[in-house]
This record gives C-alpha cells, sequence and structure tokens, in this order.
C-alpha cells in the first residue's frame, strides 16, 4: 500500500504543472524510497524525469512497488481542487485501479477527497547513464527562464555558446537578433542568485525555444537551474525539489 | 535554424 502525505499540496501542484503540458500518459513509480517518474513527449525530444524522495513527504509509506498509471491533464484538474497550504495525501493500494487524493485543510476541519481512475500505460523505462558533460551552469531559475521568454520573441532557437566563463544566450529571426550573456557571479547574501560556471571544452550548441519554454514550467520548483551540456549530446536541466529532482533531457538541433 | 535532433540513440531501453 501507497501512503505519501505532502505537508503542502502547493508542491505537487507544481510539480505537475511543470509537466502536464510536454507529457500526458506517464507511469508514477511508487518504491520505498519515493516516487520516480520517466516519459518522453511525443516528438521524442525532450525527456522528463522525476523524483519525488521520500524525505519531500511528512509522511511516506510504499510496502511494495506501486506503478500508477496517470493522465497527467486528469490529476491536474483533481489537484487543483485543494488549496496550497492544505496536507496532501495520496493512496493506492497494492494493485490499484484508482488512487485516491485526499486533502486536509489546516485551519478547518474540512477533507476533501478525489479518486483517480489509473490507466495502463505501457511506456519504455530508458537506462539514463551518468554523463561527461562539457560545462555545467548554475544559475538562478527565474533568469534562465526570463532569457528563454525574451529571446523566444525573436526566433525558435536558441543558441548557448559557453567560452572560458562566459555563457552567451542568443537567437536570431527575421526581425533581427538578441544575446544575453552572463557571468559566473557570487552573491554572498543570498546565494541563490549566484552563478556558477565551470568549464572543461567551450560549447557552441542550439536548442528549440519551443521545448525550452516547456522547460522553464518548473521555475517555481526551484531556486536555481543546473544546466549540463555537451556537444551532440542531450543537455540536463535539473531543478532539485526538497528532496529529489526534476530533470529535463533534451536532444540538441543540428546544422543541415 | 537547423534540424531539431531527437532522443532516440542516447539512452537504452531496460
Amino acid at each position: 500500500m501507497l501512503e505519501g502525505k505532502f505537508d503542502e499540496a502547493s508542491l505537487l501542484k507544481k510539480i505537475i504543472d511543470a509537466i502536464k503540458d510536454c507529457v500526458q500518459l506517464c507511469n508514477f513509480n511508487c518504491t520505498e524510497k519515493g516516487i520516480t517518474l520517466q516519459a518522453v513527449d511525443d516528438s521524442r525530444v525532450l525527456l522528463v524525469s522525476l523524483l519525488i524522495g521520500e524525505e519531500a513527504f511528512t509522511d511516506y509509506r510504499c510496502d511494495r512497488n506501486i506503478t500508477l498509471g496517470v493522465d497527467l491533464s486528469s490529476f491536474s484538474k483533481m489537484i487543483k481542487c485543494g488549496n496550497n497550504e492544505d496536507f496532501l495525501t495520496l493512496i493506492a493500494e497494492d494493485s490499484p485501479d484508482t488512487v485516491l487524493v485526499v486533502f486536509e485543510d489546516k485551519n478547518r476541519e474540512r477533507i476533501s477527497e478525489y479518486s483517480l481512475k489509473l490507466m495502463d500505460i505501457d511506456n519504455e523505462f530508458l537506462k539514463i547513464d551518468d554523463m561527461d558533460y562539457d560545462s555545467v551552469i548554475t544559475m538562478p531559475a527565474g533568469e534562465f527562464a526570463k532569457i528563454v521568454r525574451d529571446l523566444k520573441n525573436l526566433s525558435e532557437s536558441l543558441g548557448i555558446l559557453v567560452t572560458k566563463d562566459t555563457v552567451k544566450f542568443l537567437s536570431e529571426g527575421d526581425i533581427g537578433s538578441g544575446s544575453v550573456v552572463v557571468k559566473p557571479f557570487t552573491d554572498l547574501e543570498k546565494p541563490e542568485n549566484s552563478v556558477k560556471v565551470s568549464l572543461k571544452k567551450p560549447v557552441n550548441l542550439t536548442f528549440g525555444l519551443k521545448y525550452l519554454s516547456d522547460i522553464i514550467k518548473a521555475t517555481n520548483l526551484a531556486e536555481s537551474v543546473t544546466i549540463k551540456i555537451a556537444d551532440k549530446v542531450p543537455a540536463l536541466f535539473e531543478y532539485k525539489l526538497p528532496s529529489g529532482y526534476l530533470r529535463f533531457y533534451l536532444a540538441p538541433k543540428f546544422d543541415e | 535554424g537547423g534540424v531539431q535532433g531527437r532522443l532516440d540513440g542516447f539512452f537504452s531501453v531496460i
């Protein structure tokens, strides 16, 4: 049996909001260590990999591995019924047809329950090996989101150039071009505002802004985003959770 | 510009 209680419904709401527009039918794999999810978008360009660690819950138990096949658009409608500050508990039997979502208002004696029908989702599970990246950038998630939103106005593609200790984001389109240069910076008072750049090899890659726009929907989940890139391999965009992570692997564009 | 690459080939199916 699975019983996972979040201190605040907002965490699960933010996670589902961050992924529901790029993947729809997903298996939530529940084990004693927490809940994982892996899904590839229909165009097979973007891979979502989620771990909600046991410690992200105030109470968690899962005696046997349980798979919850969920339609995220339906799940999203249900979890929006709870207030952000409510306790949210997910409950499922060992071979479940449904998952129960229970909201408890902390200030009032109000409990609401929703039961979501599960689906049999046949999706492959990919083995993701640790890769050797040429460059790793950590920067404020909000700053990265703004760069993506701003440069999306100009083009469908975003270039990311990393040289020495400078990261240049650029886009070129019909109306003109734009670029944003970000350099390493340490904010001692607010470490989350810092920018870190580590470089083994200079990198020059291009990514589809359509997919980056999906990725930045995770911005509210973490103060900073870590971007790991290497030539000709999928880039990794990671948002850390209180325990666990939300990772996106995005295949780059290449020259014709 | 450029052609959008796919994830296929980078990750093995378990």
